[in-house]
């Protein structure tokens, strides 16, 4: 893998958005996902809709929680992703109004990632920002640079927030993931967490996967 | 009104069951300790001492408490492992007009035996304790960072209790942060954030997704390593 990889400044990253008061980290972790490789297999940077999958992903919970994997599967069944404009986002479930003929992306198919760090960097350098899921502690209160709690404090058992693995790199030779979280940009740096990387911190590297685009 | 006579006599240095003038913020101290919990698993009041200062319109209280937690068998439950049983606990406690608010609570396990000053026992128990000497002007300190959150980020409360309520939370959450960055490895700064007048539970009831953890959800395959031709 490059020793340093971003793919904010590539324009593969659409702007930090917010989910609200509900747990909806796993469809904001996902559209950016889908985002990325919509972008890079076909050109063009859409801001996708995590709406549609509060309200049309049966197999998820909306606001109680869900799983980056069965959304992947949603957005296959339901026949693809309307945009941010035209399924925008409320924060709360209503019911479903998706559309076919709305949806501007598809996916053909999603994977599980490795969880060797340095693999998952050599994957994210060459296809794309990586969904994961990482032990949210500290979080809550934290400000800027790079968080590295102690393991037992941020146990990888205890996964509890979905996330977007858009960059990685060194500052002062710590390195570090550069992550897009869902709170908005009035929180963490402009929106974004830094996690140490290559130590395994906080579980980031057990549930990375990633959609697919023909 | 300046403080009790027996207070300012009382030896506010010896330990011992809180004196007449004591005994309303240790109580208040205890319950807001045993907020949330069921019947026959609260902790119960040991010894107190503690000092007292004019505030404003009301009196700050600084205590220090022992609390004796219930026989628990259930590790996955207790609140402390099976064999410590005794909490060494400060509180700070502001009461204004026969209002009481909690302003700090730290508290940390201890041996059963209750030191003194004397031998500087205790307060090697709890370092963190030790190394904020709880500067006089800390509640004034406090109140201002929570005034300057409130105007960051526009916050407001339907009541006063709810403020008061909100101020104890927050000055709670500054003390878990300043633990979390005293415990992190790496470069990251910890403090005021939007989400500090929350408290831990409600932070994750409402951002966070629990669900995580309790499944992985659909199974996918695994993808080929980018090198793979």
């Amino acid at each position: 893998a490059p020793p340093t990889w971003d793919w904010r400044s590539k324009g593969a990253v659409t702007n930090v958005k917010n989910q609200g008061m509900c747990g909806s980290c796993w469809a904001f972790s996902v559209t950016g996902n889908v985002e990325g490789q919509w972008y890079l297999n076909r050109g063009t940077l859409l801001s996708l809709s995590e709406q549609e999958l509060l309200d049309c992903d049966k197999m998820d919970k909306a606001c109680m929680g869900g799983f980056p994997s069965n959304a992947y599967s949603a957005i296959k069944n339901l026949g693809g992703l309307e945009t941010e404009d035209d399924y925008s986002y409320r924060g709360y479930m209503q019911a479903c109004n998706f559309s076919a003929e709305k949806a501007k992306v598809y996916i053909n198919d999603s994977v599980e990632l490795s969880q060797n760090e340095e693999k998952l960097a050599a994957w994210l350098a060459k296809k794309g920002p990586v969904s994961v899921a990482i032990n949210a502690f500290g979080m809550q209160f934290y400000r800027h640079g790079i968080s590295r709690p102690l393991r037992p404090l941020c146990s990888p058992w205890l996964i509890d927030h979905a996330v977007l693995l858009v960059g990685y790199g060194n500052r002062s030779d710590i390195p570090f993931w550069a992550i897009k979280n869902s709170w908005g940009t009035d929180w963490g740096e402009e929106g974004y967490y830094y996690l140490h990387r290559g130590s395994g911190a906080c579980g980031v590297n057990t549930m990375a996967s990633s959609a697919l685009v023909d | 009104a300046p403080a009790p006579a027996e207070l300012r006599g009382a030896g506010a240095q010896a330990w011992g069951p809180p004196s007449p003038a004591l005994l309303g913020p240790a109580r208040f101290a205890l319950e807001m300790y045993n907020r949330g919990r069921a019947a026959g698993t609260r902790a119960v009041l040991g010894a107190v001492r503690g000092r007292v200062r004019r505030a404003g319109r009301g009196s700050l209280y600084s205590l220090e408490a022992t609390l004796e937690e219930p026989p628990c068998n259930d590790p996955m439950v207790c609140q402390l492992p099976v064999s410590k049983k005794t909490l060494l606990c400060s509180f700070e406690i502001l009461d204004e007009l026969g209002k009481h608010m909690l302003l700090r609570r730290d508290c940390g396990p201890v041996d059963t035996k209750v030191t003194d000053d004397r031998n500087e026992t205790w307060t090697s128990v709890l370092p963190l304790l030790s190394k904020d000497p709880l500067p006089q002007d800390f509640s004034v300190k406090m109140a201002s960072v929570f005034k300057n959150f409130l105007i960051t980020y526009n916050r407001t409360y339907a009541t006063k209790e709810e403020a008061q309520w909100r101020l104890s939370v927050f000055v709670s959450n500054m003390m878990r942060a300043q633990k979390i960055q005293a415990l992190d490895q790496g470069t990251a700064r910890y403090g005021v954030t939007k989400f500090s007048d929350l408290t831990e539970e409600e932070f994750r009831t409402i951002y966070l997704n629990p669900y995580l953890r309790e499944d992985s959800g659909k199974k996918m395959r695994l993808a080929k390593p980018v090198n793979d031709p």
